[in-house]
């Protein structure tokens, strides 16, 4: 039985002994984004052969840039050079903001962190099924959440490639 | 930009290739089993609480697929389709850790289980804090049976937890995706009528209303015409909704409706009821003591029996009463049935050669809504001519019916639900 003082058993009902990391800085968002497939497909097929996103880190090289400190939207301007895994990031950062109905400035901001630390389902929001032979890929509905008065009725924008 | 105009032109494409690529991600079965499993309680909710929840999260998606799910707890484990539990950090031999109080609630895997992380709070209907163990649970089964996540407002696919106020359940939009997966619901129905009940509104004005059911066995469901589907929770059992008469298998409801007349009445086999509108009940006995249910050859003479079905027609005060390939009209004001019986056909003819029903209807129904009568055969209707289509059309035949079309194009999402939920 788990120890508890209360007759209610309210301290052991509202204290967890496991709290879920926040997420407050730029790799914990890296890993966010890594982890629901925002910046590549997650495995997700049956329980088998899972690939969490916390064993794959993110390459040294990224961490070092964003540890620094710059912009990586200033490092993207409106180059036309081939994309790098640092753009793959800031790009899926915009991503999720975009979706989210925030700015979309690439940048970890306090309202992205907030929406990056709501309550959600753990099922990735894009994944691909190992078990398919074909190419289908499951991706989620990228729908904005901006209200445009129609009731939530906007075109639905399929990211699939 | 570019990326997303090539997808817009090949969407159409895509959609007729990926609809057979969501057909194998699919359940085949048409029935489910699903079981809480017991190393995989909660330690927040009583076991019932938990398992009431769960059932009524699966019954929602009954309500809007042609999916039964059945909570089974006697057979192996390995033989359910669908295993559910509680667990924190590494739990149940689940590869993916849960990451503790906050952040991700649950996951599931799809034509799999589903997870929920009992780090989290979860709550039933009547407690607004914490997170509904119901909404989690019919998004995670929404997962199961193949939907990915969506940003849709007003989705129960969404990613991330929307408290709501009031109870939620499956939008227009939600209900289309998982029947693009799973088809719609179909089936024959056994009587189909829009019931008129008089009240008075806020100014004490006497109104009419009507509201229009299906039914179909021992169950009933009220159609919202005007939200395109059907009541919230239907089915009911016909024992909840309609005091006695049969339990199953009515043939018709007939309401006469004249100046002098008004009555409605409940047909099965050779009997029938009259039912009292006002108290919500069937009469037991008729007003010389005769108890009721009453042959169908005594009150309305000619008519034989039992019948396919039947409905009213106030153009001409006429019951129609249809039995195999033919019908009789049973004139309510003479009680007589003069020059019938004839065949459907001759009485309402095809308007497209080939295209009739023919004989033993399932049911025959005046809507208010569409001001028509409709004719019912399996999955199938054909609409009755009227005054507006004689109008636009005058070469249309009299009492002529239109091609066929699925029900289920017309009226949405008329689904039956497992036996053992339909007490819900």
């Amino acid at each position: 039985e788990k120890l508890f003082h209360i007759r209610d058993h309210s301290d052991i009902l509202s204290i967890s002994e496991q709290q879920a990391s926040p997420i407050l800085d730029q790799k914990a968002a890296q890993k966010y984004l890594a982890k629901y497939g925002w910046t590549e497909q997650v495995n997700w097929d049956n329980n088998e052969d899972q690939n969490s996103a916390d064993e794959h880190p993110a390459p040294k090289e990224l961490l070092d840039i964003l540890q620094e400190g710059s912009s990586l939207s200033r490092q993207v301007g409106n180059t036309q050079t081939e994309p790098t895994k640092s753009i793959v990031y800031v790009q899926a950062l915009k991503e999720f903001q975009e979706v989210n109905g925030l700015p979309m400035t690439g940048k970890l901001d306090e309202a992205t962190k907030d929406a990056m630390n709501k309550p959600r389902c753990g099922v990735p929001d894009k994944k691909v099924l190992l078990n398919d032979t074909s190419n289908f890929n499951q991706t989620t509905h990228l729908n904005s959440t901006t209200d445009n008065g129609d009731g939530g009725t906007n075109a639905t924008v399929n990211s699939k490639e | 930009r570019k990326k997303r105009f090539l997808q817009l032109l090949l969407s159409p494409r895509q959609e007729q290739t990926g609809g057979s690529f969501l057909q194998s991600r699919a359940f085949s079965k048409s029935k489910l089993t699903w079981r809480l499993m017991g190393e995989g309680y909660s330690r927040q909710l009583s076991i019932e609480d938990q398992r009431y929840m769960l059932r009524l999260a699966f019954r929602m998606w009954s309500e809007v697929t042609p999916i039964e799910f059945e909570e089974e707890v006697t057979s192996p484990a390995s033989m359910i389709d669908i295993r559910l539990g509680f667990g924190t950090g590494r739990h149940l031999g689940c590869t993916r850790a849960f990451d503790g109080n906050g952040q991700e609630f649950a996951h599931a895997w799809q034509l799999g289980d589903i997870h929920f992380d009992d780090d989290d709070q979860f709550t039933t209907l009547n407690n607004p804090n914490g997170i509904s163990l119901l909404k989690v649970a019919v998004h995670e089964i929404g997962h199961v049976l193949g939907l990915p996540h969506t940003y849709r407002t007003g989705s129960v696919m969404q990613s991330s937890y929307i408290p709501h106020e009031v109870g939620f359940e499956l939008d227009w939009l939600d209900r289309k995706a998982v029947q693009q997966l799973y088809g719609v619901c179909e089936g024959p129905f056994d009587t189909i009528f829009d019931w008129i009940r008089k009240e008075r509104n806020q100014y004490g004005e006497l109104v009419v209303q009507f509201n229009t059911y299906f039914f179909r066995n021992g169950w009933y469901w009220l159609y919202e015409n005007r939200n395109n589907r059907t009541r919230y929770g239907d089915p009911i059992a016909l024992s909840v909704g309609w005091r006695g008469i049969s339990y199953e298998g009515i043939d018709a409801f007939v309401h006469i409706w004249t100046w002098t007349k008004y009555a409605t009445y409940f047909f099965k086999g050779t009997q029938y009821w009259r039912y009292d509108n006002e108290n919500d009940i069937a009469y037991t006995a008729d007003a010389k003591g005769k108890r009721y249910p009453k042959l169908i050859s005594e009150g309305f003479p000619g008519v034989p029996s039992p019948i396919d079905t039947a409905f009213y027609d106030r153009r001409d005060q006429h019951i129609y009463f249809f039995k195999d390939s033919n019908v009789i009209a049973f004139n309510v004001n003479t009680k007589q049935v003069n020059g019938y019986p004839k065949r459907i056909v001759d009485v309402f003819p095809g308007v497209v050669l080939d295209d009739h029903p023919i004989s033993n209807l399932n049911a025959v129904y005046y809507s208010y809504k569409y001001q028509s009568i409709f004719f019912f055969k399996n999955n199938f209707f054909w609409k009755v001519v009227n005054e507006r289509d004689k109008q636009r059309n005058p070469s249309l035949p009299y009492n002529g019916l239109f091609p066929k079309r699925k029900i289920g194009d017309q009226w949405f999402d008329i689904c039956n639900v497992h036996s053992s939920v339909l007490e819900m």
